[in-house]
């Protein structure tokens, strides 16, 4: 069918069958339905400009311009559907692609990116985001934890302790994550857990942002004194995954913490071949 | 003898800002990796002996470390092989294991032998063949699946895409290009 969705118990996603794009996400045990759009996009890194000679580097994020470009604007697609998982294979770009997953049981959408190598023949170092943009109204909030345990209330262009005066619109409003980012109306709760630290933040209403890869081509001159551009020239390529739960905000912190402790001590798999290994007691 | 100090040790020294967020020159980078490399080996020693003690059973145990780029020469080659799922969380948890297989059908059984469900699930980018199958592990423990293939039977391939769907899936692609060329985005 031209209609692009996976679905289990729990949740449903649908794509749009233009863009190959994620375009909706449905909580069916809560009823809850919320349009949300999710793709890679990439910031120009500084090298400097007439306001400061401040380059993007390892220390330093500074993209040279506020508005970040599309990796791409839709997605060649391939659907696999089983009993035991129903997945969306989305391929953005040669550098970019991105599986989209949900197995029975599960109430939460999986989206496994595979980013890189990051292409710098036009000369500019990029720095990649996931986004997903929503019509949730967030008044300028947002929430990022600090190592899994306390979650801080971020405020755009804002700092509770001190007058801030914002120079850098992008970068002074990205927070770490070191495993999840949500934000809130009050009623629904989009989650993003991540499986690693990552860069965050929610530049406009409605709106989250991951940063999942970077390849910069300038040292930010504080100290490293090379930039963070990965050795032989070939650069390297990072696979992730996001995990995300769409939840009535009263109850969604079960559904994100019972579900970031399974990923943070996730089973580890041992294989051993077929049988037959001797018998082992202490003596 | 196994040792999880040398690795205990790596991830002491990678306590460091520049290890955590990756900020530090190639070669101090290349050094971190090494020493986790280095503490990872008799760890896995150490991991092999406490699961010959608790399973009762010495085995060759098999670590797969790239996983998550669906390489795994133990289960892409044998006929049969364990997969052992270890829990360190402390609630009884059910996991989706995947793992890359050659093109055949297998069949899975739990620990107490009864038949789980599988599928083989052919990767549309790379045609990698995965074996699927739902484990459930206790808190803070392990369970053993045993895999075998099925003689005789072969995974069905992906139906290869005739002249015509390349050539669809070509001009749909293409199409897509020039409506969003013509389209304002």
């Amino acid at each position: 069918s031209h209609d692009l969705t996976i679905q289990n118990e729990y949740i449903s996603a649908r794509f749009d069958p233009d863009t190959g794009l994620l375009m909706e996400m449905k909580n069916l045990e809560q009823d809850l339905l919320l349009p949300v759009r999710q793709a890679f996009y990439w910031y120009n890194a500084s090298t400097g400009n007439q306001l400061s000679s401040q380059a993007s580097g390892a220390y330093i994020f500074r993209p040279n311009q506020q508005k970040p470009l599309f990796v791409s604007q839709w997605a060649q697609t391939r659907v696999v559907k089983t009993a035991l998982v129903q997945e969306v294979h989305q391929n953005f770009s040669a550098w970019c692609s991105q599986v989209v997953r949900l197995y029975p049981g599960q109430r939460h959408l999986e989206l496994e990116w595979t980013v890189g190598p990051i292409p710098v023949g036009d000369n500019w170092g990029k720095e990649v985001i996931s986004r997903f943009d929503t019509s949730l109204e967030t008044k300028g909030l947002f929430f990022t934890d600090s190592n899994g345990r306390e979650i801080l209330e971020r405020r755009r262009d804002y700092r509770p302790t001190w007058q801030l005066n914002q120079t850098e619109p992008v970068a002074g409003n990205y927070y770490p994550v070191n495993s999840r980012i949500y934000i809130t109306d009050g009623n629904m709760q989009l989650t993003v857990l991540t499986d690693r630290s990552q860069g965050g933040s929610s530049l406009s209403d409605g709106s989250m942002e991951l940063m999942v890869h970077r390849r910069l081509l300038r040292d930010d001159n504080r100290g490293v004194g090379e930039p963070l551009l990965e050795s032989e020239n070939t650069g390297l390529w990072v696979r992730g995954r996001h995990l995300v739960l769409l939840d009535k905000a009263r109850t969604a912190a079960v559904g994100h913490r019972l579900q970031a402790e399974k990923e943070l001590l996730a089973p580890q798999l041992v294989l051993a071949s077929g049988g037959g290994g001797t018998p082992y007691h202490l003596a | 003898a196994g040792d999880s100090a040398p690795l205990n040790e790596a991830m002491a020294v990678l306590q460091h800002h520049d290890a955590v967020s990756g900020t530090s020159k190639q070669h101090v980078a290349d050094d971190y990796a090494r020493q986790l490399a280095a503490g990872w080996t008799p760890c896995e020693v150490l991991l092999s002996n406490a699961l010959a003690r608790l399973s009762g059973s010495k085995e060759m145990f098999t670590f797969c470390h790239n996983l998550n780029t669906s390489l795994c020469p133990l289960s892409q080659t044998a006929k049969s092989f364990q997969v052992i799922v270890y829990n360190p969380l402390a609630r009884k948890v059910n996991r989706m294991v995947r793992l890359p297989v050659s093109k055949h059908v297998f069949l899975v059984k739990d620990p107490s032998g009864a038949v789980v469900p599988s599928d083989v699930v052919t990767m549309p980018s790379s045609n990698v063949q995965e074996l699927l199958f739902s484990a459930s592990v206790p808190a803070l423990g392990f369970s053993i699946y045993s895999v075998s293939q099925v003689p005789g039977w072969r995974s069905r391939p992906r139906p290869p895409e005739s002249r015509f769907q390349k050539s669809l899936s070509w001009i749909k692609s293409s199409f897509h290009v020039r409506s969003l060329l013509v389209k304002p985005s």
